[in-house]
């Protein structure tokens, strides 16, 4: 369903070149959760832009829903993202004249929904993230961890068949973070959703089918295990 | 050194009013690492900006180096933050057209200091978090972690007496954060900072010689530790 083969991704030129990624393979089927994990600076959130089309390899292909997103012209690749891929960004890049409502129903109506059509799902998902009481507020009225869980909710009001969530409790306590882990949880299990979540905390990464260690922009280990 | 009074931080009015503190008192003296955790939307950034004088309590009083912020004129207050308080910002409020050295800097040239007598430090500073090889990165070009580590190493440049510290370790592997866990143990044990870290983090609290424990705007728990 999502692959990447011997990808690699080069910022900048000559001596002051960043090998970010270099020569890395995946291939995750639905209904897997994989877990990445590495030191900060060895190329996780750029291996998780590759993923989502936001990004493009230096090198190497990267293939979603069976087609070369290289091949894909603007328009089919902006219907591919908004139609099959959720992203959960490390810093949310949620809009700030938007409130949690607007913000979590925007993929939707990017996607050609109505407002009325969406809002009861949204406000559903951001019940179930801990935020009912906070539909309104905008996210310079939210805290960190109220931030991250609108951009989670979002991630999720389209329903899509990719997951992709870069460090998603990392503002969160151990509680709120357990919950947002119980959702991607039940994504994967319920609907055959294709997760592939960066994180630094290890009990979140034992909640996966799989386990991938990167660092210095390669993959170290890439390991099946039984999730927690 | 640095004090909350029975201190109330009300957001909005009416029955959209969030309490976000409601009577919160902390008392840090010199040397004293202290290590203040809760629930995602508890307090805890509020409680932080209070103590930094970046925000006003809605009642009570914010004492810092025996002077209640409240009756100082803006000029002695932006002196006290600029040489008294090292803030690490919970999305860490880089400037975005600097490089990393400038971001650095920025605090110690704010007080008056010229760029040749503070970059020696502020390069020392970026080494010992990590980001040798990173100085000349602007935000947009760093990954999160090392985003987080040139705020970290920013709040260390003008070595202030008191260290304000927002989930600094969220964005980093257990390596980077157990060296700035050590950096910061270092400032107080040596240099006798108070320092206030805010953490989602267990074991990043069991480095502080104080733990608080925050929740719908109330310290439920404050008690002494032995650090690890
Ligand atoms: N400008 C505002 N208007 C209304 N409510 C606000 C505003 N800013 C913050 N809040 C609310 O105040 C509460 C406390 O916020 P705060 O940022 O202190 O939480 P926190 O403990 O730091 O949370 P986190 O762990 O998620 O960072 C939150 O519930 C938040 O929704
Ligand atoms: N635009 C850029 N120009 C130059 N180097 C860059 C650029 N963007 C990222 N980098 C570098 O590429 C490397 C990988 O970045 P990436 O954001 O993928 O790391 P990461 O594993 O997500 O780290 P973290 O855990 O800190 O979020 C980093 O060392 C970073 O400095
Ligand atoms: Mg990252
Ligand atoms: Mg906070």
């Amino acid at each position: 369903m999502i692959e990447l083969k011997d990808v690699h991704r080069t910022y900048g030129e000559g001596h002051a070149a960043v090998h970010a990624l270099r020569g890395v393979s995946l291939s995750v089927p639905p209904g897997q959760f994989v877990a990445v994990m590495g030191p900060s600076g060895s190329g996780k959130s750029t291996l998780l832009h590759l993923l989502g089309a936001l990004d493009w390899p230096t090198r190497g292909e990267v293939v979603l829903d069976g087609k070369n997103v290289a091949r894909m012209d603007d328009n089919a690749l902006t219907r591919l993202r908004r139609e099959r891929i959720g992203f959960i960004f490390q810093f949310f890049n949620l809009l700030p004249t938007l409130n949690a409502v607007e913000n979590v129903c925007l993929p939707a109506l990017l996607g050609g929904k109505s407002l009325a059509s969406v809002e009861t799902r949204a406000r559903q998902l951001l019940g179930r993230v801990g935020l009912g009481d906070r539909a309104h507020h905008r996210p310079s009225q939210l805290s960190g961890g109220e931030q991250q869980r609108v951009a989670i909710a979002r991630a999720l009001v389209t329903d899509p068949p990719i997951l992709l969530a870069d460090e998603p409790t990392g503002n969160l306590d151990s509680r709120s973070g357990a919950e947002v882990l119980t959702l991607l949880r039940q994504a994967c299990d319920e609907r055959k959703v294709a997760i592939v979540m960066v994180t630094h905390d290890a009990g979140a990464a034992r909640r996966a089918d799989r386990r991938v260690d990167i660092k210095d922009g390669l993959i170290l280990n890439d390991q099946s295990q039984v999730p927690e």
